[in-house]
């Protein structure tokens, strides 16, 4: 790998270095002959995405070069004619649709042809290149040149002239059919070459999802986006191609990111959406992961000192704790410590964002309780998991009341208590007592403490 | 014009779009 | 042997008329004036004499305005199509430099001027003197282009072809006649693929075809090679043509031309799997030339 990188990177280096040359001394053909050369190393299918993640950095910069010769020379009104047309004559599609990408976005700057054209044409023309590595790196180069260039307006803003300048709902289109072919290109990977390197495969897959991303980024940095055109215009196409891709490497990623890239705010109205795909996902896929990074992300957004919390229509709670058991009912194999672990992410929120509705609290253990019931989970091993994440899930009430008094509240506490063995009930009681002894619980009343008795009885049996 | 010309595509189903190579 | 003539032919409007260029059967390109049919072919013969002083004896002079087709394979025979003569001058003697004017009025030219690989379709003005030893000739070639104006029913290319239960495409070309600057816009549509294909793309293939009945040749020229996809799609897939065929050095269409040769262009889809081997459809179009817009000066006021 490294012999042909390095054998790439010095034709690089010779056809840059002749390609700055030309168009030093004005001669634009000659120099966009030698930017093809250059292009050409692209086309190579013997680098590693590693090494071909090397090469395009380093071309992608030459080509910056050529970019900025051609606006400057634009801009001092030599234009060339039918560039756009020109660069189209290159035999090779790879060198040809990195150069109409670059000319692309030089004549949109130079106000040469409608930005909508030209952004709707690159995109449709990119699907010329199938191969999936190729096809991801050339799909993501076209994102990093139009960054700034998208439109981002309500309405047709006639920008100098520009007859079709374009709206934001323009740069959404042009983005998700993007995302949705670098998409389909990247689970595309999983099925290229032999099984044995399916290991090796997967791991580069995992290196190239930023690429992926990086769609998702884009449309975040839309300004105009309000709510209601997220809702409708964003997240269903982006959760459509999650859902519809099948594929769990993709699906975790992108479901992650969304949750990184878009506001709380966003989320907040999306819930509903956002959970049913949770539940549509494949198999493999660690929903739980997924829904906790987005109820931690919500929980810190509802404590934020300047942040206006939850809004009072959004029943958060509420949606959570259906769209988790929906989840949890559409995955038959999910294991029950992911379960619990889903009641712990749920049991934060309600303490995190309703930190006085105790009910919620209790409502969490009852359905944990439901759960274990259905799963006829009887007595759980001290050191299996799903003990571990139920000591785990019991102690989260305990420590943030700090008030064995509430504890006591939560109807389904003691219940629960009852799936845990021997061991692991004696060291649930010695915390419940060791809280109650450290914050100076006071006992009121005898019902009281024959519940807390009863609940710590194994320390005395 | 002739620059961006194309013909409209079909649009690809996503069963299709995502399926394994045949 | 006494003396001798330099002969020059003069094209009227030779300052405004334009230039085209033509391949020379070495493979050069040659620049001669530009007719169209229909047009006349006016100007002068300029005899001067290298001797001045010297007498010089003729049985005539005459200036042939001649079309002809020329078969490598056959070289004797020139066969001519068009031949128009006119004399400029009655047996006699010439003294001193002497210029003939000459029309052929409106002449028809039917077929455009063409070099290939075995033919070459040819006009040129020839001047003879005619002389008791050896006739002084000079000829001077002029280049004809034939302009088509197709009516707008130009359909386009939609067809389905494929290999039993291996490969299944829809191709579409949005024409079917194409002028020389045009652009092929099209797409291939996937429907089903059972092979690994490495790549795809659009060959332009000329082919000339010369001779009658059992000894016709055809010689093939792939005059573009055009990448259109890159890697493997899956079914559903729709891949975009865009082909400029300003980039390509195309001729017109020619068919039967003079019932000696025909030029016929095709567009060849060809698809290359994994273990290189190609699957490829055949597709003709007709290539023709279309009048160029030329804006008249707006007349100054």
């Amino acid at each position: 790998q490294e012999k042909l990188l390095d054998e790439a990177l010095q034709v690089v280096k010779a056809q840059s270095f002749q390609m700055k040359r030309c168009l030093d001394k004005g001669k634009l053909m000659d120099g966009l002959k030698h930017a093809s050369n250059m292009l050409s190393e692209l086309r190579t299918s013997m680098l590693s995405p590693k090494s071909y993640y090397e090469l395009y950095m380093s071309i992608t910069d030459e080509l910056r070069h050529l970019e900025i010769y051609l606006v400057d020379e634009f801009q001092k009104g030599r234009k060339v004619a039918d560039l756009y047309e020109l660069v189209q004559y290159a035999g090779n599609i790879v060198p040809r649709l990195y150069l109409l990408i670059t000319v692309g976005v030089v004549y949109i700057k130079a106000n040469e042809l409608s930005r909508k054209d030209i952004l709707k044409d690159l995109v449709e023309m990119c699907r010329g290149v199938q191969h999936p590595l190729r096809g991801l790196f050339l799909r993501n180069y076209l994102l990093q040149c139009t960054k700034n260039v998208l439109p981002d307006a309500e309405e047709e803003v006639a920008a100098s002239g520009d007859p079709e300048s374009g709206t934001v709902k323009d740069s959404i289109d042009f983005i998700h059919l993007n995302f949705a072919e670098m998409n389909k290109l990247w689970v595309r990977m999983q099925h290229q070459g032999h099984t044995r390197d399916k290991d090796k495969r997967e791991q580069e897959r995992r290196e190239l999802r930023i690429l992926v991303g990086t769609n998702l980024v884009r449309l975040s940095q839309l300004e105009c986006v309000d709510m209601e055109m997220y809702k409708r215009h964003i997240l269903t196409g982006v959760l459509e191609q999650t859902v519809s891709c099948r594929d769990p490497i993709a699906q975790e990623y992108l479901m992650e990111c969304i949750i990184q890239v878009f506001p709380d705010e966003f989320h907040l109205q999306t819930l509903t959406g956002f959970l049913k795909a949770c539940a549509d996902l494949h198999p493999d896929v660690n929903v739980k992961n997924i829904i906790i990074a987005l109820i931690d992300r919500l929980a810190q957004f509802a404590n934020k000192e300047e942040g206006v919390g939850i809004p009072q229509d959004i029943q958060l709670f509420d949606i959570f704790s259906q769209q988790i058991s929906q989840v949890i009912q559409n995955r038959p194999d999910m294991p029950p410590e992911d379960i619990v672990s889903l009641q712990v992410a749920l049991i934060n929120l309600a303490l995190k964002c309703y930190p006085d509705r105790v009910d919620y609290v209790d409502k969490v253990l009852e359905t944990t309780e439901e759960i274990f019931n259905r799963l006829n989970l009887d007595h759980i091993e001290n050191s299996s998991a799903v003990s571990k994440e139920l000591m785990r899930l019991m102690k989260i009430p305990v420590d943030s009341y700090n008030n064995i008094l509430t504890v006591l509240q939560l109807e389904h506490f003691g219940p629960l208590f009852e799936y845990f063995d021997f061991a692991a009930k004696k060291s649930m009681s010695s915390y419940i007592i060791v809280n109650a002894l450290d914050n100076d619980i006071k006992i009121p009343s005898q019902e009281q403490v024959d519940a807390i008795l009863n609940l710590v009885a194994p320390l005395v049996c | 014009v002739g620059a961006t010309a194309r013909i409209q595509s079909k649009k690809q189903t996503l069963e299709d779009a995502y399926s394994p190579p045949a | 042997f006494g003396q001798s003539a330099e002969i020059d032919i003069i094209l009227d409007g030779q300052d405004t008329r334009k230039v085209a260029e033509i391949k020379t059967e070495d493979g050069r390109k040659e620049k001669h004036f530009l007719y169209y049919d229909g047009e006349s072919v006016v100007g002068k013969v300029n005899v001067t004499l290298k001797k001045p002083g010297t007498k010089l004896e003729h049985q005539g002079i005459k200036i042939e305005f001649i079309g002809q087709i020329e078969l490598y394979y056959d070289r004797g025979n020139h066969h001519e199509f068009t031949s128009l003569v006119k004399e400029l001058a009655r047996p006699g003697e010439l003294s001193q430099n002497t210029s003939y004017n000459f029309e052929f009025v409106q002449v028809e030219k039917p077929y455009e001027s063409y070099t290939g690989t075995n033919v070459r379709l040819r006009y040129f003005l020839r001047v003879t003197i005619v002389k008791r030893i050896s006739d002084a000739v000079k000829e001077k070639e002029i280049i004809v282009h034939t302009l088509s104006q197709y009516p707008d029913m130009n359909n386009s290319i939609k067809m389905e072809v494929g290999i039993e239960d291996c490969l299944h495409i829809e191709f579409e070309y949005n024409k079917s006649k194409y002028h020389l600057k045009d652009v092929i816009v099209g797409k291939i549509y996937f429907l089903l693929v059972r092979i690994k294909i490495k790549h795809m793309e659009i060959q332009i293939i000329k082919r000339e075809t010369t001779g009658t009945g059992p000894n016709t040749f055809n010689e093939n020229e792939t005059i573009a090679k055009y990448e259109i996809m890159d890697g493997a799609p899956v079914r559903g897939e729709s891949i975009p043509i865009r082909l400029f065929l300003s980039g390509y050095d195309l001729t017109p269409t020619m068919r039967d031309i003079n019932k000696k040769f025909s030029v016929r262009y095709y567009l060849n889809l060809v698809l290359v799997d994994e273990e290189e081997r190609r699957y490829f459809k055949q597709q003709e179009i007709t290539v023709f030339r279309k009048a160029e817009k030329v804006r008249k000066p707006i007349q100054q006021a």
